[in-house]
């Protein structure tokens, strides 16, 4: 593990082959597992970390690589495990973390997409699954749960970029994860899933403008989640309901996870803002991560206290 | 993606808008954000990573209609070749 250098991008196989070795090497608070395939096959792997216990914790979920090519995403996730494990003997908050709560660690939930973005299109969004129908493949992920079903912010044509998919859950990823998080729905009292360019911290909803009945819990979460990430760089980062604070949408697996009981459920929009686009350099992905770790324990913190 | 070229756009207001729909409607554009060009709104930054036999005349069209925009990325290859060069880099310090 310490031979893995978390400041550059990674393939898929890498990736892949780096949480073996952490579930080999850290198996005192790793455990790995699959949710399922992917339309082209791969497995969809999870990571849970945490302290082992005879009890059934509570537990936040984190997803990344919605998006194909936001490759920050994947990095995140795995500077969070690094994190997580190196720290956790020296560092209190975060022994009490992984002590009391179980985080389930996605690092790639668009696995055919993200391998495509690294061999083929760079640019590449979707997930690459085929409607026999139409020459166009994938869907976006993140517009394939049933919320609002493909209405504003989304596309029925599946040659779009936001092309929503035959009906809600047609991804297998999608169907997968959906099928994890209804099962562990009592335990999960977080959903995270992370995405980048906008550097925004949003909740629900995404597909109407009304507000949140746990409102107030939850701005407070963002405010000291932004706080915390402001901590470390001075990086601003605004936050607020998805609808108002970025654009309403047909909605995503936040309102999706807000529906079926998680509390806390959020979507980070990572660096940076346009000047580098989907092109993070590598030499930000130790300061985006460093900055968006202080934000995630400051959400699982709160939680904590709650 | 040598040549390809990501405009920033900013229209001012809601004609700009319904212009720079009309545009980018009858073009193959990648929108990055925001998402759809059914959300484009006035006062909001369009990011769109246009064809490189396209930018000519993305760039004569939004001259022509008065739009304000510039260009952040020139040259899309070359950004992501620069975007992995870290681990070289690294590599030649050590």
């Amino acid at each position: 593990e310490s031979q893995y250098d978390y400041e550059v991008y990674h393939s898929l196989e890498e990736i892949q082959s780096w949480m073996f070795e952490m579930n080999k090497t850290q198996s005192h608070l790793v455990d790995m597992f699959s949710i399922g395939k992917s339309y082209e096959g791969r497995p969809l792997y999870v990571l849970q970390i945490g302290k082992r216990s005879r009890h059934q914790k509570k537990a936040v979920w984190i997803d990344c690589g919605v998006h194909a090519r936001e490759w920050i995403g994947p990095a995140f996730c795995q500077w969070f495990v690094k994190e997580a494990i190196n720290s956790y003997q020296y560092d209190s908050v975060t022994r009490r973390l992984l002590n009391q709560l179980n985080f389930y660690i996605m690092p790639v939930f668009n696995v055919d997409g993200y391998h495509f973005s690294w061999t083929t299109d760079r640019f590449w969004r979707k997930t690459r699954s085929k409607n026999h129908k139409f020459h166009c493949r994938g869907v976006d992920a993140n517009r394939n749960w049933k919320v609002k079903w493909c209405e504003e912010g989304a596309s029925s044509h599946p040659c779009d970029d936001t092309y929503c998919g035959p009906f809600p859950e047609s991804e297998p990823e999608v169907k997968a994860v959906a099928k994890f998080l209804r099962k562990h729905k009592k335990r999960v009292k977080a959903y995270i899933s992370i995405h980048a360019y906008a550097q925004m911290l949003l909740y629900p909803y995404s597909y109407k403008y009304a507000t949140i009945p746990n409102f107030n819990c939850v701005e407070l979460a963002a405010h000291n989640a932004v706080t915390a990430l402001y901590s470390a760089y001075g990086v601003r980062y605004r936050y607020g309901p998805a609808s108002t604070t970025l654009y309403v949408s047909s909605g995503s697996s936040i309102d999706w996870a807000y529906r079926n009981g998680i509390p806390y459920a959020f979507a980070f929009e990572l660096r940076d803002t346009g000047y580098f686009g989907f092109l993070l350099p590598e030499s930000l992905i130790n300061p985006t991560c460093t900055e968006t770790m202080r934000a995630v324990k400051a959400i699982a913190s709160g939680l904590l206290k709650k | 993606y040598a040549g390809d070229q990501v405009f920033r756009i900013t229209p001012s207001d809601d004609e700009e808008v319904q212009v720079l729909k009309n545009i980018l409607g009858h073009m193959k554009v990648d929108l990055w954000q925001p998402n759809t060009a059914s959300l484009i709104c006035k006062n909001a930054t369009v990011d769109v990573h246009v064809k490189r036999n396209d930018t000519q005349g993305l760039h004569a069209h939004l001259k022509q209609q008065h739009i304000d925009y510039g260009v952040f990325i020139s040259n899309l290859q070359k950004e992501i070749e620069k975007q992995t060069g870290y681990r070289s880099s690294r590599k030649r310090r050590s």
